[in-house]
């Protein structure tokens, strides 16, 4: 099982909305997929239909005093499953702090899944912080996925996400970890800033932004309020190709 | 002076753009307004064109190692100044966790500015999360201006927001601070999924709310990598319209 941080500090650029849908398109094409949800907000869990529950979340097993078995959902697609979040688990951020392994408690805690062959993937959604559940989820990942809103800020975040995983890497902490890809989200192609910031963002990191550009769609905002991933509620719409068009690509560099 | 925090946890709904903008607006009219950035990001700060400076944020102010009066920056606009941000004002909640008092450091640090008389108000511009920094800045506000996007993980932000403000002033460590407003933000007239929200937003919170909407705006977005804020980029834009309206309707509710 490969493990994939979907992280970018600064909010609002389409971490969560990137997670769920890469993880439904790679889940319809049979690919088998654990969705986690590291985000106290839990915006993944909802927007899928699978709600916070009291003690659901990871947060009891972060603390050893539960299994991390009884919190892998089933969901409604045959080929992915969800940790889900809850709000409890914005109080891991303290109660790690004080821990000497505060950095690898959650590479612990995942490691039984890695080699039980049951998932091909798993997918972080990341909260927007820079604090210890974004920085455990690098330290547990084997690849990076940076989603960056084709804005002005979006730029400013990149280069502190790269950084942030350069220390990582440069750490002992996980020295293997790799920018998996940057995906260029919420493009509008009325605009100048979107080209501009793609444009931007290419000369500097060449090969590692995806070729799959993901545009601003309504419909890709209006799903989560049905609690479907956009090939449910929209399956021919923008948002839909694009997200199929960005697992196909995913898929074709992770060999 | 009256300090109010710009915050709610979601990422991207425009707590930057709002604290930096209705800053100048507020200025332009000749109150005397400080920005304080503490978003360790530092967006407002280089927006603003008033990029992080090593030492130069509240970090060593909040650990007793520095004189908040050197961090005071005065900009371009006679009656605006700001105190920048820098990354290192990341590391403080680790610091802070530590400390008895953490949640009221930042208000201790601030109290000399309440009552020497030079600013009207202070705006904070707060970081998208549950952390130490947000939780400290409602310690030490007067009002909380929560801005809040017209899309579905909008509403699920606002509920919880909220209910934080409501443990801040149920606890003894700020019962005062009130709720200055909701703020609908990016509101795109084409979509349902806009006005929906905002009708929502409205039924429930009422007066709460303000009239000002801010609308979706290319301008707003391409404005911080030129420096300026909205009224000096593109002065005639909807956006500036809707922030100098914002202004207006801010300063008439305060009194
Ligand atoms: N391509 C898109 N087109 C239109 N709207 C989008 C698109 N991607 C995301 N959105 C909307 O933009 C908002 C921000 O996206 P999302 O919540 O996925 O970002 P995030 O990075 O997970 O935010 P946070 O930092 O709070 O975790 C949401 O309301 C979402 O529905
Ligand atoms: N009304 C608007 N119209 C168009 N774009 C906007 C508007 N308001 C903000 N933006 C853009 O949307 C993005 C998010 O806004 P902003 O950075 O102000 O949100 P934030 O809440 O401060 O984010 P964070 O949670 O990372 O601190 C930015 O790229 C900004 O330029
Ligand atoms: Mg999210
Ligand atoms: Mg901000």
């Amino acid at each position: 099982m490969r493990i994939i941080a979907v992280a970018n500090q600064k909010g609002g650029v389409g971490k969560t909305t990137t997670s769920m849908n890469l993880a439904a398109c790679l889940a319809e094409r049979g690919v088998r997929v654990l969705l986690l949800d590291l985000d106290p907000q839990a915006n993944a869990s909802s927007a899928l239909g699978y709600p916070p529950q009291p003690g659901g979340s990871l947060y009891p097993v972060l603390l050893g005093e539960d299994w991390l078995e009884g919190k892998i959902v089933q969901t409604r697609f045959p080929s992915l499953s969800i940790i889900p979040s809850e709000m409890e688990l914005a109080g891991i951020e303290i109660e790690l702090a004080r821990a000497e392994n505060h950095l690898t408690r959650l590479a612990e805690v995942l490691a039984p899944l890695r080699n039980d062959g049951r998932f091909d993937y798993m997918i972080i959604d990341c909260p927007p912080s820079l604090g210890i559940l974004m920085t455990s989820a690098l330290a547990a990942a084997d690849g990076l996925l940076i989603p960056i809103q084709c804005e002005y800020f979006g730029l400013e975040g990149l280069a502190k996400i790269v950084e942030i995983h350069e220390q990582i890497t440069q750490s002992d902490i996980n020295p293997n970890v790799t920018i998996e890809g940057i995906l260029m989200t919420m493009y509008d192609s009325r605009t100048n800033l979107s080209k501009s910031v793609v444009e931007d963002v290419r000369r500097v990191f060449g090969d590692l932004v995806y070729k799959t550009i993901i545009p601003r769609s309504v419909s890709l905002s209006e799903a989560p309020s049905y609690e479907q991933s956009i090939i449910e509620y929209a399956p021919s719409s923008r948002g839909a190709v694009a997200y199929r068009e960005l697992a196909k690509e995913f898929l074709k560099r992770a060999r």
